[in-house]
């Protein structure tokens, strides 16, 4: 003999008596133990039973046991009128365990002409979460839901519950929770049902620094409260709104609180009940929003851009100054500037100012001289004209020019001349002639 | 000058006295840096006077060496092609002298005009004549530190080419008329440049300006009768002024 190897558990079969058709043999004892995977139930059902019929099945039968439990005896066939034939019912082992007993006896071998019998057997998945709940006091399967899986179960809680280690009964669970996403839901245990006991749940709403969280309350809100004189009181049960460095704020009733804006990017719900009393609990949704930043004021001689009704965290605006002026901060001249809405709801950089621009002192002339025409200390359009110290030098190639401070700063003339002119000697032109009178 | 007046404050401010060791001369402004003169003032016989001892007044009609303040010259540019180591020679008479601190102009000092493009020597064309070389008094030679001027026309090139070839049957050493050179005077005499007015300008006068038509270069004696004084034709020279002037 060899060990066969272990294929496990067979899912179904078939099982016969000996030499099953023909006539079994007398004096037999024969058993089968059947058996399939944990979490099924065996169900056999006979095609055909053909026992010698005796009164209890006493001299020939087929027994069907659960461990010592006997679930049938069989005897007879389909039409006899004594024995105990199994009919077409299947049998349906209460574990997944079987085991079958025949037996025939020596008596009258010679007209012994029954056949004996033939069944099928197959794994019938259990339904453990319809079983009746154990006589032990141990309580359900499952505290809350249970869940019926091919050969076994598994136990689930509801919401606001967590399974135990046992993995089978629930335990309230609330805390821990940091919502940090931009928008979300959130309810209080068994909502819109009361929690079966206390609670005492923390939840933390916290995004990101320059966002501000808006609380919106779904209108089926209850928290028990004591009506007084200056409104509903929270004495034992609440929910306690807390944000950063503000007084925390309670609320109860049966009113919505509706809308709450809390300007805040952290908010912490503090939901409290005890074991007296009734709150069926509360829901909301959350949203956040980009903080605002104060509309910039007008920059005289300049631009703020984009222009927009409002201004929110991460938005940039830009301010450009007319022509002819520059960006100043702090007394300094900046090339450009930019500033953004900070997380807090402030600038980063305050608004600069636009100062004209001058040109400085135009180039002194050789010989000559400058003359203002208008405008004020060398300012943006100021015009200032060139001269020479006549009669003894003379503007080269020009008879009046004029320069004006442009936008780039340098003096120009008309014909965008940036360089200034030159006095050129006047020659030959004595500013007293010789004259004679005498002839 | 011979026969000539006292020049008045400012009616020709281009005129430049020079003083070469002690040996007086005259020159005329023509720029901020640049005064002209005869190359023979600078050099005499060979040997040129260095730029040190070039000391130069301008703005002056009255003329007291104690209390003028000279200007120095930054260098000296003789014509090229000026050769006359024996004072017979003054073809290309003609020098200029760059200043070593830019002039301010004003009714004393005053540049003189080079020739305008096209500018002719017309005879009988009167020039203005100054300087501050010797004058004569009752046929006497005097020196003087007043600034003189007189007025000559100039005169046709062959009339002076004749004079000059008379003077030099009767005289040694009389240099020759070239057409770098005209003659301005009167051939009765009696008006003239002389000694110590070399370099000095003759300036003809269109549409209201003065220009250097002239240096005083040489002549034979001074203001006598057929004689007339030569002067340097400055519109030969303008190529080399203006290159002379650009480069440097």
């Amino acid at each position: 003999c060899w060990p066969l190897p272990d294929t496990g558990p067979l899912m179904h079969g078939v099982i016969q008596s000996p030499q099953y058709p023909q006539p079994y043999p007398s004096n037999l004892q024969e058993q089968w133990d059947l058996s399939v995977p944990e979490g099924y139930q065996i169900r056999l059902t006979f095609t055909h039973l053909d026992i010698e019929a005796s009164a209890g099945c006493f001299y020939d039968a087929l027994t069907v046991l659960y461990d010592t439990k006997i679930l049938g005896k069989f005897c007879g066939h389909e039409n006899s009128a004594d024995g105990h034939h199994p009919g077409n019912q299947p049998i349906l082992s209460p574990g997944n365990r079987l085991t079958l007993m025949f037996q025939s006896d020596d008596n009258n071998p010679e007209r012994h002409q029954n056949v004996g019998f033939s069944a099928q057997y197959q794994a019938i998945d259990m339904d453990e979460c319809s079983a009746p709940e154990p006589e032990d006091g141990s309580g359900p399967l499952c505290s809350q839901i249970c869940l019926n899986t091919l050969g076994s179960y598994l136990c689930s809680c509801h919401h606001g519950y967590e399974l135990r280690p046992d993995q089978r009964s629930c335990v309230l669970s609330c805390d821990g929770g940091i919502f940090d996403e931009t928008e979300g839901h959130l309810f209080s245990p068994g909502y819109p049902n009361p929690p079966h006991h206390a609670v005492s749940c923390q939840y933390i709403i916290s995004v990101e620094s320059g966002f501000a969280v808006v609380l919106n309350f779904t209108d089926n809100f209850h928290i028990e409260s004591m009506d007084t004189e200056q409104g509903p009181n929270c004495p034992h049960h609440w929910l306690q709104v807390t944000l950063s460095d503000r007084e925390p704020m309670k609320l109860c009733g049966g009113k919505s609180p509706g809308l709450i804006h809390t300007n805040s990017n952290t908010v912490t719900l503090d939901y409290h009940t005890d074991n007296e009393g009734l709150s069926k609990g509360w829901s909301l949704d959350y949203s956040t929003y980009r903080v605002k930043c104060p509309l910039p004021s007008n920059v005289t001689k300049g631009k703020v851009t984009p222009i927009l009704t409002e201004y929110f965290y991460r938005d940039y605006i830009y301010v450009r100054c007319d022509q002819g002026y520059k960006l100043m901060m702090d007394g300094q001249e900046v090339e450009g500037f930019s500033t953004m809405c900070q997380s807090n709801g402030q600038w980063h950089l305050p608004l600069p100012e636009c100062h004209i621009i001058d040109c400085g002192e135009p180039e002194p002339l050789l010989n000559g001289g400058v003359t203002f025409l208008s405008g004020f200390q060398n300012q943006y359009r100021s015009i200032v004209q060139y001269h020479c110290n006549e009669p003894f030098y003379s503007l080269l190639g020009g008879i009046n020019v004029v320069f004006t401070c442009e936008a780039d700063r340098k003096w120009r003339s008309n014909n965008d001349i940036v360089v200034s002119p030159t006095c050129i000697p006047v020659c030959g032109q004595p500013t007293k002639l010789i004259s004679t009178y005498q002839r | 000058i011979i026969g000539g007046s006292d020049a008045p404050d400012y009616t020709i401010p281009w005129q430049v006295l020079l003083n070469i060791d002690g040996g007086r001369g005259g020159g005329m402004v023509i720029g901020d840096r640049w005064i002209m003169t005869a190359a023979h003032v600078i050099l005499k016989k060979g040997n040129q006077a260095s730029k040190e001892a070039v000391r130069m007044y301008m703005g002056l009609t009255n003329f007291n060496s104690l209390t003028a303040s000279p200007v120095y010259a930054a260098s000296i540019h003789i014509h090229p092609e000026y050769n006359n180591p024996t004072d017979v020679n003054f073809n290309n008479d003609i020098a200029l002298i760059k200043l070593q601190d830019s002039l301010t102009f004003n009714s004393s000092v005053m540049p003189i005009c080079l020739p305008p493009e096209g500018a002719t020597y017309i005879t009988g064309v009167m020039g203005l004549v100054s300087g501050f070389g010797i004058t004569e008094i009752d046929g006497r030679s005097i020196s003087t530190n007043k600034m003189k001027y007189v007025q000559v026309p100039v005169v046709e090139q062959e009339t002076c080419s004749n004079s000059i070839t008379l003077s030099k049957k009767t005289r040694d050493s009389v240099p020759s008329l070239s057409n770098n050179m005209f003659c301005a005077g009167v051939p009765e005499g009696g008006k003239d440049s002389c000694q110590g007015d070399s370099g000095g300008p003759y300036a003809l006068r269109d549409n209201g300006r003065f220009w250097a038509a002239g240096i005083v270069s040489w002549g034979v004696d001074c203001g006598k009768q057929g004689t007339y004084g030569v002067y340097t034709r400055v519109t030969n020279y303008m190529d080399w002024i203006n290159k002379t002037m650009q480069e440097n």
